[in-house]
């Protein structure tokens, strides 16, 4: 799976995601990227791309879970990202997200995640495992 | 507050002894697609424009599982879905079961602007991509000779998986995240 967030100046947010699905998958099987909050979600306070185990991922309904916490429980995206992706079994989950305000984070249970990100003012990370 | 961009190339039980030669393309097309997605923030192009521009460069890269990457069903077959969703207005455009759509996340954002839908999956997301006229080709433009061989593992170990699983090797006990993770994601 493949997916992108981005912000701009003015907050304005937007998620796209993108998959082949699962290696042996039976035909006709549907995973979470497509299904709206599962696997990609935007609305004005968060966007969110998830990847990993889709049937996991719908089950939590992850990309919207993240936008929800920020907005009923007044959680940071940081915050928000970590608690929704530390509630699914580990190893099947990695999100990218982005805020309104310009935040960034990319939280994951699984060993790696191919990842990369960079901000306005300038931090920037292209990453695969955590110690890096 | 400032532009921000984040991009993922999937998560899984990525080996940490994954070969140079297998790592090095896979982060330098991260950075290529970082590089992409901050020229357009910085053109002042729409975040919709620039989420689908990115993940266009990445369907296109072989290396990540989505269009020209995607790994394939039980039937040897690809099934790619994607799904698009803009903050401001909510509005969102999802397609699955494509078998011959080069960017399947610009099809999914034609759904969301020339329908009055959300969600075309199989026969109809394919009968609107020729309606349309988006790029299509024959369905083997997407099936690698890596796909292939991880369909034919994932058979061997009769197990549905994310594009990163180990194979399991009779010689060697697999290098597994057990306590870390649970190995039969990949």
């Amino acid at each position: 799976t493949v997916g992108c967030v981005a912000v701009d100046g003015s907050g304005n947010l937007a998620a796209a995601t993108s998959t082949g699905g699962l290696v042996n998958k039976m035909v006709g099987r549907i995973g979470d990227t497509p299904v709206i909050g599962a696997g990609t979600y935007a609305n004005s306070f968060c966007a969110v791309s998830a990847t990993g185990k889709g049937e996991s991922i719908i089950r939590a309904t992850i990309a919207r879970d993240v936008a929800a916490l920020m907005e009923y429980k007044g959680l940071s995206l940081r915050e928000a990202a970590a608690y929704v992706v530390n509630n699914v079994p580990r190893g099947n989950v990695g999100l990218v997200a982005v805020s309104a305000k310009g935040e960034v984070t990319m939280p994951f249970n699984t060993r790696g995640m191919f990842r990369a990100c960079a901000t306005e003012d300038g931090y920037s990370e292209i990453g695969i495992w955590p110690s890096e | 507050m400032g532009w921000s961009i984040a991009l993922h190339g999937g998560a899984g039980d990525i080996p940490y002894s994954l070969p140079p030669e297998r790592r090095a393309p896979r982060e330098a097309a991260l950075r290529q697609c970082l590089a992409i997605g901050v020229a357009a923030l910085k053109a002042s192009r729409p975040p919709l424009d620039v989420v689908e521009l990115v993940v266009r460069e990445l369907e296109n890269c072989p290396h990540f599982n989505a269009g020209k990457g995607s790994v394939l069903t039980t039937d040897g077959t690809v099934e790619m879905e994607a799904c698009i969703m803009d903050g401001n207005t909510q509005k969102c455009g999802a397609v699955s079961g494509l078998s011959t759509v080069v960017n399947a996340i610009s099809l999914a954002r034609l759904v969301m602007e020339k329908t009055p839908h959300i969600y075309l999956a199989f026969d109809g997301a394919e009968a609107f991509a020729r309606e349309q006229g988006v790029e299509t080709v024959d369905a083997n433009h997407f099936i690698t000779p890596e796909n292939v061989e991880r369909l034919k593992q994932a058979k061997e170990a009769n197990r549905v998986q994310i594009d990163y699983t180990q194979p399991v090797k009779e010689d060697k006990p697999q290098e597994t995240s057990s306590g870390k993770g649970d190995s039969q994601i990949g």
